[in-house]
């Protein structure tokens, strides 16, 4: 029985308010750190547009079935996201471990010739930024200290 | 009558909780892991 | 007013200088190095000499912040990504020194330095927000304060020692920015504000890992029902604007997000929500009612012969976080009403109290709601007590035949259809999940019901459980089973009445609902 009441002054004035600002809403990356590499597309996107995000898209067993080359990606260009975080754990799970001295992922090629606490010696690959590619490093030694 | 809930966006029946990845009163989904400041080691902040 | 003369300029020079220390590969991962280069700088230009200059200092740089971005809006020729890169260039630098200033200010033990820096900071940013607000009316732009706020959040939230020795302070302080820019105050920053109380920052800080976690629950609190009193005017009328409908979205969105996540936060304040959400708003009140706390198993309430008053939950009283009975007021009327349901006198009490509900004579706005709710809540809390005080539990014999229902039944037939449709809504606001207020205040409307003395009032009843019934889901336990006992129970004659049967698809509405039922 309360039907409909008029808007005050004051009332309609917030109201125009919030119609212009409407016209210019925030984006959510508006609430993220900038991504220099991979800045979100603040235009609004149709949701039929935006890929269908799969099923368990944030678990760890979703970024291990990734590829090698895609999780270095990942771990490149969507730095200090979760995705990284997620993408490092998989890489992990390939056996690769980042070395913290040379700033680099290592996954142990061979059997090493040379163990000892400290390092062991042998051929590792390694994962060339660059050349976006797995490459060799003979005769590395691989120095348990910094092993992240 | 109001709206059906269930369409808005949120998984209400995800046995884990919804805030950790929700993006926005005004997004139609949650966020990505891509979307999510994660503190990292500083190693891993290679660029 | 007043600046120094060359303050201004001094500002921007130095301003400028940070953003490219910021950005430089020299400056550090976390602006270390480049932040005590910085500092000399300021102590040279004695910028960190008074308070004064300091609070200059920083008012400056939020205006230096804002002109850039209101220029860089205005240039078409950029992209919205070019725009928010340019802006963010400089306003990610400008909250970076922010946060390291407050973080390595006054020694690191002394935490007051800190956090009375960060609360002068914020102030002068929502300061600058609204005066810049008030000045560019429909022009005026959220982006850069939104992007200054949530920066600092997430600045003073990262995983560091010293910071989180504060959070709590710091939380606060963010709570009393927000709560002076609450959207009735700045109606232009609304949808940001919404995003910032959304933030999944914010509400892990404010609802789960808070030291002790519920003390952030109160501050949030007050920043919904600063968000339900700005919709509240624009949501009485039913067909919504698409403006409005957006932010109403936006706030049912954040709503379910509570509910499922942080339930026994809406529980232990519904009572202040539902006082200030309007009463056409159903599924939004549903939705907050409908909460209940997660260790607790809810019977199906269409089970055959469920015996409600067997449930062990059921004799428990709620925890209400509210101080509902301080709102009944003036203190004459709470001293009249406290003597009337200990002694039923002054006599008089019961033909006045319609008199200290009604505000005006304006239709739909004739009666005090919060009075009303407090009232209703109240003389319940009361009856519950006195019949715990004779040894027994709320039923519907139990809760006859006492002050307290004298006071329920005269509101029943005293009040107009307005002011009957608010009350009956105070009561029904009560049922929720299994507890003694939800068990009482349901035997309390199917008494109502039982004993009313026309069938416009057991009309009204229905009508006001119908409408909580027929919107989209979530539905309160309470009123399921309050709904089923009135149609089931052949002692309310439900079905005999001519409502029931006043349309075809209401009563098809009935049927379905009954063998739903059965």
């Amino acid at each position: 029985p309360l039907g409909p009441q008029p808007l005050s002054k004051d009332h309609a004035y917030q109201l125009a308010m919030m119609e212009a600002a409407a016209h210019h809403l925030p984006h959510p990356s508006d609430s993220e750190r900038l991504r220099h590499y991979l800045p979100r597309n603040p235009c609004p996107t149709p949701t039929y547009h935006c890929p269908a995000m799969p099923p368990h898209m944030d678990s760890l067993d979703f970024y291990a079935r990734l590829s090698t080359e895609a999780l270095f990606f990942i771990f490149y260009y969507q730095e200090g996201t979760k995705a990284q975080y997620l993408a490092a754990k998989a890489l992990k799970k390939q056996s690769w471990r980042f070395h913290t001295k040379y700033m680099m992922w290592f996954q142990r090629h061979e059997e090493p010739k040379t163990i000892t606490d400290e390092y062991e010696q042998g051929t590792y690959i390694y994962f060339d930024y660059e050349k976006w590619g797995q490459r060799k490093k003979e005769g590395f030694t691989f120095e348990y200290r910094y092993l992240e | 009558l109001g709206s059906d809930l269930t369409t808005l966006g949120l998984n209400l029946n995800s046995p884990e909780n919804l805030y950790g990845t929700f993006q926005s009163p005004w997004a139609d989904g949650p966020c990505r892991p891509q979307d999510i400041d994660f503190h990292v080691p500083s190693e891993y902040l290679t660029n | 007013f007043d600046d120094p003369p060359g303050l201004q300029d001094k500002t921007e020079y130095l301003l400028r200088e940070w953003v490219n220390m910021y950005h430089s590969p020299a400056g550090g991962r976390d602006s270390t190095k480049a932040f005590s280069a910085f500092v000399n700088q300021m102590h040279q230009q004695g910028i960190l000499k008074t308070d004064d200059l300091i609070t200059r200092f920083f008012r400056i740089c939020t205006e230096l912040c804002v002109k850039l971005c209101y220029h860089a809006l205005s240039e078409q020729a950029h992209t919205a990504t070019l725009t928010r890169s340019k802006c963010f260039h400089t306003l990610d630098a400008f909250v970076r020194l922010i946060a390291l200033l407050v973080k390595h200010s006054g020694d690191a033990a002394n935490s007051v330095t800190k956090i009375n820096l960060l609360n002068k900071v914020l102030g002068i940013v929502a300061g600058v927000l609204l005066h810049d607000h008030e000045k560019r009316g429909s022009d005026f732009q959220q982006l850069p304060y939104h992007r200054i706020f949530i920066m600092l959040l997430l600045e003073l939230n990262a995983p560091e020692h010293v910071l989180e020795t504060i959070n709590f302070q710091v939380m606060t302080a963010f709570c009393n920015a927000f709560h002076v820019l609450r959207p009735s105050k700045a109606p232009g920053f609304v949808y940001s504000w919404l995003e910032l109380i959304s933030h999944r920052i914010f509400i892990a800080r404010m609802l789960a890992t808070m030291p002790q976690q519920k003390q952030g629950w109160p501050m949030y609190a007050q920043l919904l029902i600063d968000i339900f009193k700005f919709v509240t005017p624009f949501l009485r009328n039913a067909d919504l604007s698409k403006h409005v409908s957006l932010l109403y979205k936006g706030t049912l969105r954040l709503l379910l997000v509570l509910l499922h996540d942080f339930p026994e936060f809406l529980c232990d304040y519904h009572y202040g929500f539902c006082d200030v959400i309007p009463p056409n708003c159903i599924q939004m009140r549903n939705l907050i009612l409908s909460a209940f706390p997660r260790n607790m198993r809810l019977p199906d309430p269409f089970t055959p012969n469920l015996k409600v008053d067997m449930l062990s939950d059921i004799t428990q009283p709620p925890r209400i976080l509210t101080n509902f009975a301080a709102m009944i007021q003036p203190v004459t009327f709470k001293k009249e009403l406290d003597s009337y349901i200990k002694t039923r006198s002054p006599v008089t009490f019961l033909s006045e109290l319609r008199g200290h509900l009604q505000v005006s004579h304006e239709p739909g706005q004739r009666y005090n709601v919060p009075l009303m709710n407090a009232l209703v809540l109240y003389v319940g809390s009361q009856a519950i007590a006195y019949i715990h005080s004779k040894g027994s539990t709320p039923s519907m014999n139990t809760i006859t035949h006492s002050s307290h229902m004298d006071i329920f039944q005269n509101l029943a037939v005293d009040l107009d259809t307005e002011g009957r449709y608010l009350f009956l809504n105070a009561v029904a606001n009560q049922l929720r999940y299994p507890n003694s207020h939800t068990h009482y205040f349901s035997c309390t409307l199917l008494y109502l019901f039982a004993e009313a003395n026309s069938e416009a009032i057991q009309e009204q009843i229905t009508r006001v459980l119908l409408e909580r019934l027929i919107v989209n889901r979530p539905h309160p336990w309470g009123l399921l089973i309050t709904f089923i006992e009135l149609i089931r129970n052949p002692s309310f004659k439900f079905w005999g009445h001519d409502f029931v049967h006043c349309a075809p698809e209401i009563e098809k509405l009935f049927d379905t609902v009954a063998r739903s039922c059965m």
